[in-house]
């Protein structure tokens, strides 16, 4: 059946729904918009913890981001990854989209770019991250991602050396990516 | 991670991601949300489709372009989402997975594997409020 205009995303964030389908449907603006300001929502809500600042710390406890964007008319994308100290990982990338000929900005270059574009250079960490860290570490480090190294990853914490190929462990055991922790 | 699908009035269609990533990441490491044809794609002739789960995994098998694909190769939007999974899941059955793909048209489908449910939240103008749909994994 026809559907159009039309809003879908991911999980239960239904208030990032009902920004986009205002954008799309009330104000009559573009898919473009729509998805950039309901996903913007999710960031400043930090919808469950796996979007936006002080969630999801990496081993040293930090926050980055990433975003992307694209248009379905001209197949033309916008996109950020590992973005440091900017919390608007969306509307960066949409930034690279509409003022860059590129695809994908990444790191510390890709928060000077937003710093250019005029966005805030802001910690990510909250003191969640820390808790997340400190409780992870009281765990022995328990999971993580690393494999074939010394001391064993499935049992002890880093500084890690790497195991000679002879006596590598070919299994390949994976964190559990769950409701509250993905991609 | 959020991924979203949206269709304007002219039929124009965009997809999004944005995420924080996954938890005790080796600092560096960026999964597949960013990635455009693995996190999300959109093409105005055919629908888009976002992807979440493990992004290690799901950036090895395009999944949203993938999606995408089967869309233009004549299959319906549950369908696709369907053959995605059974893609990854070939490969890599124990890996969390989620896919929801969306034609042109407004149709709609997702699927999924190791998640114990997924939900999909969905707006069209029949709707008097924004809709929760969960899929069984």
């Amino acid at each position: 059946c026809k559907r159009q205009p039309i809003v879908v995303n991911t999980w239960n964030f239904t208030n990032a729904t009902i920004k986009a389908w205002d954008v799309v449907y009330r104000q009559q603006r573009s898919a473009i918009d729509a998805v950039e300001e309901g996903c913007s929502v999710c960031e400043v809500e930090q919808c469950d913890g796996s979007v936006g600042y002080g969630g999801s710390p990496s081993e040293e406890g930090e926050t980055t981001l990433d975003g992307m964007i694209m248009d379905g008319k001209t197949m033309n994308v916008g996109a950020v990854a590992g973005l440091r100290y900017i919390k608007e990982a969306i509307s960066v990338a949409r930034h690279v989209l509409d003022y860059t000929k590129h695809t994908l900005l990444v790191g510390d270059q890709a928060t000077e770019f937003a710093v250019k574009m005029g966005f805030q250079h802001q910690s990510l960490s909250t003191p969640n991250n820390e808790q997340i860290i400190n409780d992870w570490k009281a765990r022995n480090c328990q999971p993580n991602y690393w494999r074939n190294m010394l001391p064993s990853p499935e049992t002890a914490c880093g500084p890690y050396e790497k195991v000679s190929s002879s006596i590598q462990d070919i299994r390949v055991l994976s964190p559990p990516v769950d409701e509250h922790n993905h991609d | 991670t959020i991924g979203m699908i949206a269709i304007d009035g002219n039929g124009n269609v965009a997809a999004g991601t944005s995420t924080n990533g996954l938890t005790y990441k080796i600092p560096g490491r960026v999964g597949d949300s960013p990635i455009p044809g693995s996190g999300a794609y959109a093409d105005n002739s055919v629908g888009g489709a976002v992807a979440t789960g493990d992004g290690d995994v799901m950036m090895r098998f395009s999944a949203s372009f993938l999606g995408v694909e089967f869309l233009r190769n004549g299959y319906t939007p549950q369908q696709a989402a369907d053959m995605v999974i059974a893609r990854i899941g070939k490969y890599y059955p124990e890996n969390s997975a989620a896919i929801v793909v969306v034609d042109v048209d407004g149709n709609y489908g997702s699927a999924c594997q190791i998640f114990s449910s997924f939900p999909v939240s969905i707006y069209y103008s029949e709707l008097d409020e924004v809709k929760v749909e969960t899929t069984r994994c």
